[in-house]
Formats: structure tokens, C-alpha cells, sequence
């Protein structure tokens, strides 16, 4: 583990903290896409499906545990508490899941390291989550009012993959065999679209104003 | 030479 990785999931995990209080505290979730949401649990759903079979470490399986649970803990805040789903833009958060979900799926089952059902689930959850954020993307650009934990939550997990593409670079250079085409381009994506987000995040950041991304 | 590593990332 080095450091970068280390950050990366620090920022992931900082990312959902950030969002789970917001819900908690201030019983809202305005601004946030339950598509997003609901995109990121099938994400862990299908990429932790070796997390009974394969022991890494402590430190990985209690990691996929708390990605599970926060991840469908804010999908069950959303659609079922009673306060905070009265919170939810559904107007606006129109994304539509199948969408990304179909061509996720027809790609992994083309491209993949080996064909069986875990290693196309793999594939799959590493394509969907490069473009899951898409649909908080755009209820963000139509609220255009971004409140501050909203702002944060999506600038920490686009830290989390700035910092995973640094993890890359590192492994590549001290670790033999460490090549992951597929990780890495869905990963370089992912983070790609964060840029234009990031843009405004920072200059909103340096002149001390309110984030608002432009109509 | 094992190419087949366990996936560690999350």
C-alpha cells in the first residue's frame, strides 16, 4: 500500500462521510442524484462479489464492507426515510439508469481479462463507475446552486480518483506485472470527467465565492 | 510468474 492509494481511499471514504452527514444531520439530500446513488451500490454490489472467496487483508474486506453499507444505506435514506426523501430533486435527477447500466454491460462482456461471471462483473462495475457520476453531474450543472457538503462530497471523490491514477503510476514503476489496461482507461475517464467540475470548484475556491456552475 | 493477482484495490 503507498501512499497515494492510501489517500485515495482516505478521500473515498471522507466522500461518503461527507454525504451520510448531510443526510444524517441535516436530514436533506438536495442536490444529491439518487441515480448517482443508486449506480454506486450496484458498482460495490458486483465488484465485491469476491469479498467472501478471496481474503486480501483486514483493511480491504472492512473497506468493501463500509462501501457496501454506506452505498446502500443512502440509497434506503433517499427512497425510504421519511423526512429526507422529501428532500430529493426528483424533477430534476431525470438520468436514466439503463443508459449507462446496458453498454457497461454489453462492453464487459467483450472486453474483459477472462470470461467468467466475476471477471465480467469486475469489468462491468469498473466501466459503470467511471460514468456513474454522470447523473449527479447534470442535477448539479440544473440546480446550479450548489450547497457546500454537495460541493465537497463531489470534489472528494474526484480527489479519491485523481489520487488512484497517482497510485497507478507509482505500482507501475516499483511493482513487476502491474498492468491494468482496463482499470486504468475506465479510471483515466472517470476522472476526466470531473475536469470541467473541478474548474469552477477551484476558482470558486480561490475568489472565495459561492460554487456555481454556469447555465 | 503468477499474471493472475488478486485484485487489493477498492
Amino acid at each position: 500500500m503507498n501512499i497515494f492509494r492510501l489517500a485515495g481511499d482516505m478521500t473515498h471514504l471522507m466522500s461518503v462521510i461527507v454525504l451520510l452527514l448531510k443526510i444524517h444531520t441535516i436530514k436533506s439530500c438536495a442536490g444529491i442524484s439518487l441515480k448517482t446513488q443508486e449506480l454506486y451500490a450496484l458498482v460495490f454490489a458486483t465488484r465485491y462479489l469476491d469479498i467472501f472467496t478471496d481474503f486480501i487483508s483486514l483493511y480491504n474486506t472492512i473497506m468493501k464492507l463500509i462501501f457496501l453499507a454506506s452505498s446502500f444505506s443512502i440509497v434506503w435514506y433517499m427512497r425510504q426515510h421519511k423526512i429526507v426523501r422529501r428532500s430529493y430533486d426528483k424533477d430534476q435527477d431525470t438520468f436514466r439508469h439503463l443508459f449507462l447500466i446496458l453498454p457497461c454491460l454489453l462492453l464487459a462482456l467483450f472486453i474483459n481479462e477472462k470470461f467468467t461471471f466475476k471477471e465480467v462483473m469486475w469489468t462491468f462495475s469498473l466501466f459503470l463507475e467511471a460514468v456513474a457520476i454522470l447523473p449527479q453531474l447534470v442535477l448539479l450543472q440544473r440546480t446550479r446552486n450548489i450547497d457546500n457538503l454537495t460541493g465537497q462530497y463531489v470534489f472528494l471523490l474526484g480527489a479519491y480518483r485523481a489520487l488512484y491514477i497517482l497510485n497507478w503510476i507509482y505500482r507501475y514503476f516499483t511493482e513487476p506485472h502491474y498492468v491494468h489496461w482496463i482499470t486504468w482507461i475506465s479510471g483515466l475517464v472517470q476522472t476526466l470527467l470531473y475536469a470541467d467540475f473541478f474548474y469552477y470548484y477551484f476558482n470558486s475556491w480561490k475568489n472565495n465565492v459561492k460554487l456555481q456552475l454556469p447555465a | 510468474e503468477c499474471f493472475y493477482e488478486p485484485k487489493d484495490e477498492l
